[in-house]
C-alpha cells in the first residue's frame, strides 16, 4: 500500500538535514505522502503505525501541521522540475489524491455520479 | 430558471438575487439572477462563481467568474490551471466555444462542470461524485444549497397551472401591475407557437420541453429554447444514467417533480 515508499523517502530526506525548520518541513512531506495512502493502506500496522510517529515527531520537533512542504523527491541535488505549461495534461508524477478514481481502494465499487443542472428563466 | 437537482428533482424557481447552487468541502458556487424583464419574477442568471478550495498536495484556491457577455476561459488569477503542485493540471479550465461553451475539469474530486452563455443569459451543469457532493464543511447544515435540496417551496413556480392557463388561451403572463407574478414578454408567443419553436430542438416533450415552453411564454426571448436544449445536451455528457436523462411530470406537485417513465 505504499506506505513504506513515504517511510523511506522521508528518512532519506532527512539524512542530511541541518536546521529545525527544514525536519519540520520534511516530517509535513511525509505526513502528506501518508494521508495519500490512508485508503488504500486502511488496517495496514506500518500506516497506523506511521501516523502516530508523525505526532509525536511534529510535538518533539514542535513543527507546525501549517506551512510548506516539499516532495521528497525534490529535495535532490537536481533542481526542481519547472512549472507545468498551461492546459498541461497532467504529470505522471503527480500524487494518486489528485485523481479522484485513481485514489479509490482497488477493490472498491466505482463511485456513483450525480448531477445538477440550472438554466432558462 | 430551471433547477435540476443531485436527486433528479426538477423545480422552476424565482430565486432573484444570490443564491448557493452548491457548498462543501471542495468548492462552493454561487449564481446571481436577474429578472429578465423589468418588473418581472421570472429571473435568469446573469453571475457565476465558482470557488475550488485548496486541496492537499494538488491544487491552490482558484475562483471562475463568469457574468453575462464575459465567459473567461480561465480563472480570475488569469491561469487555466489548479497552480504549481504537483496535481496542478487536475484541475483546469478548457475553452470549447469562445464566449459561450467552458468546461471545467477538477479530476482531484472526479467533477465535470458546464458553464455556457445562451442568450444574455448563463447556464450551469456539474457532474460529480455522490460523496463529493454530499461532503459538508462541519457545522453547516446546507438548507440552501439549491442542487442539494432544491429550491425552497415559497421560490417555486407552479408550472403545471402556468401551463394549463397558456395552453387554455389565457395571457400567460400578465402586465406588470396586473397583479400576476411572471411579468409582460416583448415577444408574444402563443402556446401553440411555442410548442412549435420548442419542437425545432427538443424531440421529447419531458421536463426540457416543458420548461423551453415556459421560457418562451415568458420571457418572449427565443434564445431560451436553445437554454433548455443546451440543457439537455449537458445532461447527455455528464449524467451516468441513460434512463434518467428525460424527466417526466408527476401526477400532482410544484414544479414539476420527475417519474420514472412518461
Amino acid at each position: 500500500c505504499r506506505i513504506l515508499k513515504c517511510n523511506s523517502e522521508f528518512w532519506a530526506s532527512t539524512s542530511s538535514l541541518g536546521p529545525e525548520e527544514e525536519f519540520c518541513t520534511a516530517l509535513r512531506a511525509y505526513h502528506a505522502c501518508v494521508r495519500r495512502t490512508a485508503r488504500t493502506c486502511r488496517g495496514d500496522l506500518a500506516y497506523h503505525s506511521a501516523q502516530h510517529g508523525i505526532e509525536d515527531l511534529m510535538g518533539q520537533h514542535n513543527c507546525s501541521r501549517e506551512g510548506p512542504t516539499t516532495q521528497p523527491r525534490t529535495r535532490s541535488r537536481t533542481p526542481p522540475p519547472p512549472p507545468p505549461p498551461p492546459d498541461s495534461q497532467e504529470r505522471s508524477d503527480a500524487p494518486e489524491v489528485c485523481h479522484y478514481e485513481r485514489g479509490l481502494p482497488r477493490n472498491a465499487a466505482p463511485p456513483n455520479y450525480t448531477h445538477c443542472g440550472f438554466f432558462g428563466d | 430558471p430551471h433547477l435540476r437537482t443531485f436527486g433528479d428533482d426538477f423545480h422552476t424557481c424565482i430565486v432573484e438575487g444570490a443564491w448557493p447552487l452548491i457548498h462543501n468541502k471542495y468548492l462552493s458556487v454561487q449564481v446571481t439572477n436577474t429578472p429578465v424583464l423589468p418588473g418581472s419574477s421570472a429571473t435568469a442568471t446573469s453571475k457565476l462563481t465558482i470557488i475550488f478550495k485548496n486541496f492537499q498536495e494538488c491544487v491552490d484556491q482558484k475562483t471562475y467568474h463568469a457574468e453575462t457577455n464575459e465567459l473567461p476561459a480561465a480563472f480570475a488569477d488569469g491561469s487555466r490551471n489548479g497552480g504549481e503542485r504537483h496535481g496542478g493540471a487536475a484541475l483546469r479550465v478548457l475553452e470549447k466555444v469562445p464566449g459561450q461553451h467552458v468546461e471545467i475539469q477538477a479530476r482531484y474530486i472526479g467533477t465535470t462542470m458546464v458553464v455556457r452563455q445562451v442568450g444574455r443569459y448563463l447556464t450551469f451543469a456539474v457532474r460529480m461524485p455522490e460523496e463529493v457532493a454530499r461532503a459538508a464543511e462541519d457545522g453547516d447544515n446546507h438548507d440552501l444549497y439549491l442542487c442539494l435540496h432544491g429550491c425552497p417551496l415559497s421560490q417555486r413556480i407552479d408550472f403545471r397551472t402556468f401551463r394549463q392557463r397558456a395552453a387554455g388561451g389565457r395571457a400567460p403572463a400578465g402586465r406588470p401591475g396586473s397583479g400576476d407574478q411572471l411579468g409582460s414578454p416583448p415577444h408574444t408567443f402563443t402556446y401553440q407557437s411555442a410548442v412549435a419553436k420548442c419542437k425545432e430542438r427538443l424531440l421529447v416533450e419531458d421536463l426540457y420541453f416543458q420548461s423551453c415552453v415556459f421560457d418562451l411564454l415568458t420571457s418572449g426571448d427565443v434564445s431560451f429554447s436553445l437554454a433548455a436544449y443546451y440543457a439537455f445536451e449537458d445532461v447527455k455528457m455528464l449524467h451516468s444514467n441513460k434512463d434518467k436523462y428525460h424527466l417526466f411530470e408527476k401526477a400532482v406537485g410544484l414544479g414539476g417533480a420527475p417519474s420514472r417513465s412518461p
